[in-house]
């Protein structure tokens, strides 16, 4: 999974 | 989003909200280290700048916007608006001795070497350590208002329910950032004692005084 992709988290 | 997030992220709103009426109300930001409340400042400008690049949900946002305006408020009140109760000859920790390594940090472990990647990594290794002014200040005076000790377990709570949610994400969709994670234990572990300090004083009706 690309993680940098979007955080989606605050 | 599962319950540990959600409730994470209502113990970290509780914590700000917290800290903005404890100053407002009380017009005093005694007992408060502004250097943690600019490091928070920090951390989200440097966190959130994906406002203006990518659009997750009405909630992520929303949340956004307010730990942000919130944010340049307490420091605005801190420093501006109330700084005659600023107590600086106790907030005396040394900010740069934390920014500069975190930033060298940033640029050498993290997921891309892209800006917004970099700044996000930045602000995930600061917020792990951007209590110690705080705590630092606390052990200086050697004690807290109660108002205050309420503020810091919300905010320890925040991230210790992060964990949590974190631990679900891996077993529920296989998610798992190791940056954040590792940072997260980082964050909580530094509110170990203050929560022992809490739970066997503050809620027992006593004031929190750390031993001399």
């Amino acid at each position: 999974h690309d993680l940098t992709a979007k955080h989606d988290e605050l | 989003m599962n319950l540990f997030r959600l409730a994470g992220d209502v113990s970290h709103l509780l914590a700000i909200i917290i800290l903005l009426l404890k100053i407002w109300r009380t017009r005093s930001c005694a007992g408060i280290s502004g250097k943690s409340q600019i490091l928070f400042a920090l951390v989200f400008t440097t966190r959130y700048l994906d406002l203006l690049t990518t659009f997750i949900s009405f909630y992520n946002t929303t949340m956004k916007v307010i730990y942000i305006g919130c944010s340049y408020a307490t420091v605005w009140m801190i420093y501006a608006k109330f700084k005659a109760t600023y107590d600086s000859n106790h907030d005396t920790f040394r900010m740069e001795f934390l920014v500069i390594p975190i930033a060298a940090l940033s640029l050498l472990v993290n997921h891309d070497f892209a800006p917004l990647e970099i700044l996000w990594t930045f602000s995930i290794y600061l917020e792990s350590v951007a209590i110690l002014p705080q705590l630092f200040m606390v052990s200086k005076t050697g004690e807290a208002e109660t108002i205050t000790s309420h503020y810091l377990f919300a905010l320890g709570l925040y991230r210790a329910l992060y964990l949590m949610n974190w631990i679900w994400r891996f077993f529920a969709e296989g998610f798992f950032d190791l940056i954040a994670i590792v940072a997260g234990l980082v964050q909580t572990i530094l509110y170990c004692d203050f929560f022992y300090l809490y739970i066997t004083k503050v809620l027992k009706g006593k004031k929190l005084s750390l031993p001399a």
